[in-house]
């Protein structure tokens, strides 16, 4: 219905200005209807402007930029309607040490509402796991588990029995 | 609610039986390339309906079923299940514990279970419908996918605030 | 034939005139998010010929003009210049050294120029033709099109095999 | 004309399976013709079977697999038809630890034929650059280089005056 969307979609835009400011430090963000006489059929535009920057187009944005636009849309959305869990596949490869700090404090206030699954390479995105799994393919092509302590230095990977049921 | 536990066998590289337990909060899992991580994600979005080969990386459905390895000999069947908490009663169904199950044999033949009780595909996608997970929902952030969101048209980017309306 | 220095002036971020040397070997750029590295790879396809807008990731052309900061006034003008050493004629001018360099002024107007004389994009990539750099070419590997010639459709990957033949 | 085709198709073919061996340390790869009879018009299909795996379509590859996949068919095009320059950006995003070892022995390789310039954010790959720079916004929105000298354990960004002209 359309006041259900209406709703909605203000609740989003008003927190997606406010956590791009905070991801960014600075900086603003806006979601607008492409067309704003026909609320449940009209497309939606996405305005990025980094701090000191002029107001572009989001296709203007480097790799890093979009790819920390796009967690603040995501994170804009769960403030509204938080799903249970969230899955986040290598969403810190694009991003630079500075942003994954930023990333990092941002997602730490969410993990009282919603439960993170995220598959990382990156050693700092590691830390701040509650629990760390490997995954190891120590026969060929065949994948097993195994639970992971993660030493301050370098997670060192239990070769122990993984989690037996 | 919160995601307990994912049950994997024969599904793409997961070969043996292996149980990944999950707990609220962020759990990071780690490996190498092409260990076996983003099959994990894969499995959840079939459990949850993933209706086309594609959005799997297939080109068939059948390309799910562990193909076999030099040591290994393909299997005939391809089996997730997926275990949540639901001591809250998101998910509209009388138990505390809720166990979504998807079975699918090289025959073609699929098999759905609610708490190993035999359903249908829809029964599933339904009992889902508003706690905002979903094959195509915002909490699932695939790799290298970050850029969707922003890189796709006005009119696609409706689906996620409908999805939270 | 090697790449001796790009000298930017007024492309995208780069207001300033900028002048980066190369030498034979590898160089590494590093920088933070949205600091300019990828702005430096469109400068070098837009004086190799790009000739659409959305292969410099714009809408018009004159999205590559530097269009001010906070700070700054946009300016009218972007120009590039690319300077290789001919030593070895591969280039087929009878120069040691060849600059091109690529004007756009915000009017909509180009100018070519090769060694300070002007000329028509087509004397530029004609130049080039048969050296494998282009702005399709393969030795431009592009942020995050690394799969691009895995996932291009069968005909499209032929372009690769004929640039080379 | 075909002749010439034919030639440059069997001899990057006959790279991409020995170049892919060496990045992968086993398994095969192979460039086929979809249409045999019609080599001018045919597409072109990768088939690539890591080590241990089954011989599968290129989809299927995890993340990293294909970046490394697509480097291997990279260099079988360099060794055919060096161009004098190439341009990496962010190619060693996808990769983990040790494939991005065997990425940077093989690269080395190449650095006698071939001038290379790598955009990263990954410090193991900047430590085999022969010259570094950074670029950097230290005014809003403005990009300026900065010549690095890299200690072997941290890039200190040498704030001198950028290589004046
Ligand atoms: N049906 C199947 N049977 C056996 N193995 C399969 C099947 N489908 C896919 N695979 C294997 O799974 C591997 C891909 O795994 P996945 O994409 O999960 O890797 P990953 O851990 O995410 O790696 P990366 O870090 O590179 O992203 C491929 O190497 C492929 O061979
Ligand atoms: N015409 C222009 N005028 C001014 N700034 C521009 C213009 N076009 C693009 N930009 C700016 O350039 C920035 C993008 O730079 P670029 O893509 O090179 O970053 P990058 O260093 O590659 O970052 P990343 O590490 O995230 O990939 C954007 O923030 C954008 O604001
Ligand atoms: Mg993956
Ligand atoms: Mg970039």
């Amino acid at each position: 219905s359309r006041a259900n969307f209406e709703k909605t979609f203000n609740q989003v835009r008003e927190n997606f200005k406010k956590i791009f400011n905070e991801l960014f430090e600075g900086g603003s963000a806006d979601i607008v209807l492409v067309d704003n006489e026909n609320m449940l059929e009209s497309g939606i535009d996405i305005i990025a402007q980094p701090p000191g920057k002029k107001l572009q187009h989001i296709a203007l944005l480097s790799g890093g930029e979009k790819a920390l636009c796009a967690i603040a849309l995501l994170f804009a959305v769960f403030l509204v309607k938080p799903s249970p869990f969230c899955i986040l596949d290598e969403i810190d490869a694009p991003l630079d040490d500075a942003n994954l700090e930023r990333f990092k404090n941002m997602l730490k206030k969410f993990t009282a509402r919603s439960q993170f699954i995220m598959i990382t390479h990156n050693k700092k995105t590691m830390e701040m796991a509650d629990i760390l799994y490997g995954i190891t393919m120590e026969e060929f092509g065949v994948s097993n588990i195994v639970s992971v302590k993660l030493k301050k230095s370098e997670p060192a990977i239990d070769q122990g029995k993984p989690e037996e049921e | 609610m919160f995601f307990k536990r994912i049950e994997l066998f024969g599904f793409k590289s997961f070969v043996n039986r292996v149980t990944i337990k999950f707990q609220p909060g962020i759990t990071a899992v780690i490996g190498p390339n092409g260990c076996g991580k983003t099959n994990i994600v894969d499995a959840v979005k079939w459990v949850l309906g993933a209706q086309s080969a594609k959005q799997l990386r297939g080109s068939r459905m059948e390309d799910i079923i562990f193909n076999g390895t030099s040591d290994r000999k393909a299997l005939g069947l391809a089996e997730v299940s997926l275990t949540f908490d639901n001591s809250q009663q998101m998910l509209p169904i009388d138990f505390q514990e809720v166990t979504v199950t998807r079975r699918l044999f090289r025959s073609g033949e699929s098999e759905y279970f609610i708490n190993k009780a035999a359903c249908r595909l829809k029964d599933i996608t339904e009992m889902f419908m508003d706690t905002g997970l979903g094959v195509d929902a915002y909490s699932l952030m695939e790799q290298n996918k970050i850029d969707f969101i922003l890189n796709s048209k006005p009119e696609e980017r409706r689906a996620i605030f409908e999805e939270a309306a």
